[in-house]
């Protein structure tokens, strides 16, 4: 319940109508779109129930580490209902073949394959709120000080996906496992995004915000 | 942890 209550709110991308149709558009649309969520993904990250029990630095270490994974999955979630597309917002959905113009159709392809995953599993929001908040916890950051307390905080987050299945989903036990096995994927996807966009930030010719740089470097 | 001034400051906000 405190998780699905501290979802953060729906952002528009309102791409800029003063500029011509052209990749840097869409990328510089997507990297705002990106920059406005991280501060909401910030704040959702302090009303998971025991992340700001944790010290800052461990704080730091884990969204430093998971930020792309919570923004794709965010993208994975709000894309379920819509066949081959992506919504990066609800005035911001990407089909292959803009995709392929912004130069982002690998990422595209890899985005797809994670919500046709969870579109098979039915994927509810329970879930989803649930996965995301254990992918913050599960971030396998190399700079965690206090590993006990962080380990506590994957334990309870695990507990609380483990209760909602038992309850909602007696007729497959083996669902929490299913979840938890989607994982990977996300991490290779996010790994991926990371990868085109430090690039992306390498030519240049993208304005980005001082957040998405931040983040964006903390992952090279 | 000062290249993450950003990052820092907003956890630090009590929203």
């Amino acid at each position: 319940t405190l998780l699905l209550g501290a979802e953060p709110e729906k952002v528009c991308a309102m791409p800029d109508p003063a500029l011509p149709d052209s990749d840097i558009k869409s990328l510089t649309t997507l990297c705002d779109l990106a920059d406005r969520e991280l501060v909401l993904n910030i704040s959702w990250a302090k009303h998971i129930p025991g992340f700001s029990s944790l010290c800052l630095s461990d704080q730091m270490s884990l969204l430093q580490s998971a930020w792309m994974e919570i923004l794709i999955l965010r993208v994975a979630f709000r894309s379920l209902l819509c066949e081959d597309k992506l919504v990066f917002a609800e005035d911001y959905i990407m089909d292959a073949e803009q995709a392929k113009s912004a130069g982002l159709l690998e990422l595209h392809k890899a985005i797809l394959q994670l919500v046709r995953r969870y579109r098979s599993m039915r994927l509810e929001r329970e879930e989803f709120v649930t996965l995301k908040a254990i992918a913050l916890a599960n971030s396998d950051s190399m700079h965690i000080e206090d590993v006990e307390a962080v380990q506590g905080l994957q334990d309870s987050l695990h507990e609380a996906l483990l209760d909602y299945e038992c309850v909602h989903h007696r007729e497959d036990p083996r669902r929490t496992g299913k979840l938890i096995m989607t994982l990977p994927l996300l991490r290779q996807t996010s790994a991926k995004a990371v990868r085109h966009f430090c690039s992306i930030k390498q030519d240049g010719r993208v304005p980005m915000h001082k957040l998405f740089l931040e983040l964006l470097e903390a992952n090279v | 942890k000062e290249k993450h001034k950003i990052l820092h400051r907003l956890l630090q906000n009590s929203s």
